[in-house]
């Protein structure tokens, strides 16, 4: 499922907003 | 749980909830009463005030498959698909607020991280649409942080099918207000909503269960003591739990249509990771 879904993950693994969006 | 452990997660809750969500409900409701003096918001209600609200809209491109000449018969169809387009990377943006809000609900990051992947995935669309209710009255919505008042004769307006987005949201959210819940309420809500120990494919289901049954029981405290006339209330907020699926489960469908039917529709990749196989 990780593996499907690596922005929410990414966003779960990260403290602050890491994740261009 | 004793009481007091209950108040303080309730407290804990709304400080997350203020942290992460920047248009609280305390202030969308004094934007839509005119209480905010010159700062009210920019009305979009036909086409033309859509073009000129557009720079309010905070946009930030999504990039469309190929990029057609535009002729004076789809000048129209682009600003609806800019608009969808602005929409979605607002969604997305809401999309990290509230999982920073899932992270700071005790318990949720020693979830096994799947389970958090999926909680997620099928909690934030209730979530949103649950957090967009605050910022609607009977006649239209704020979008783009307060900034635009939208009206709702103007969404109705638009060509199939994004004429049929918003209605349902309408519906729900005049409804659901008649509750008359306040941020605080609102902040344990939206955790009950996270902690649905049913959604499919979870792994561990009882930690998820412990979880909730203890903010369920801060939420029906907090609405004791700050809603004391209001009967029943837990029970019709909870009733509305069910509601919200159906929603979610129409407006999936409805993106899913979008996606078929508009060549120049694209996907925003967060969006598209949640609703991949999603009901």
């Amino acid at each position: 499922l990780k593996e499907k879904h690596k922005i929410l993950h990414q966003l779960l693994q990260n403290s602050t907003s890491p994740v261009d969006l | 749980p004793e009481a007091a452990d209950l108040r303080a997660l309730s407290r804990h809750l709304y400080e997350a909830y203020l942290k992460y969500f920047p248009l609280t409900k305390a202030k969308a409701r004094a934007i839509l009463s005119g209480k905010t003096g010159d700062n009210a918001p920019f009305v979009i209600h036909d086409m033309k005030s859509l073009m000129e609200g557009e720079q309010f809209i905070n946009c930030k491109q999504i990039p469309t498959q190929e990029h057609q000449p535009q002729t004076s018969c789809n000048i129209l169809d682009a600003v609806e698909l800019r608009f969808f387009h602005s929409c979605q990377s607002r969604s997305a943006e809401a999309v990290r607020e509230v999982t920073e809000f899932a992270k700071s609900i005790p318990g949720f990051i020693n979830l096994d991280l799947n389970d958090q992947v999926t909680l997620l995935k099928y909690g934030v669309i209730e979530v949103l649409i649950i957090m967009m209710a605050p910022l609607m009255n009977k006649d239209g919505t704020l979008i783009a942080y307060g900034q635009i008042f939208m009206t709702r004769e103007f969404l109705k307006s638009l060509r199939k099918p994004f004429c049929q987005m918003m209605e349902p949201k309408f519906e729900f959210s005049v409804k659901f207000n008649t509750l008359e819940l306040d941020d605080s309420d609102m902040a344990l809500f939206l955790a009950v909503i996270i902690l649905s120990g049913d959604r499919p494919g979870l792994l561990n289901v009882k930690p998820i269960e412990q979880l909730q049954e203890t903010v369920l029981h801060a939420l029906e405290l907090q609405l004791k003591l700050n809603h004391p006339d209001s009967l029943q209330l837990f029970a019709k907020l909870l009733q509305k739990m069910t509601d919200l699926r159906q929603i979610v489960t129409d407006h999936v469908h409805l993106i899913q249509l979008l996606k078929k039917t508009e060549v120049d529709m694209c996907l925003h990749p967060l969006l598209q990771e949640i609703m991949k196989d999603l009901y």
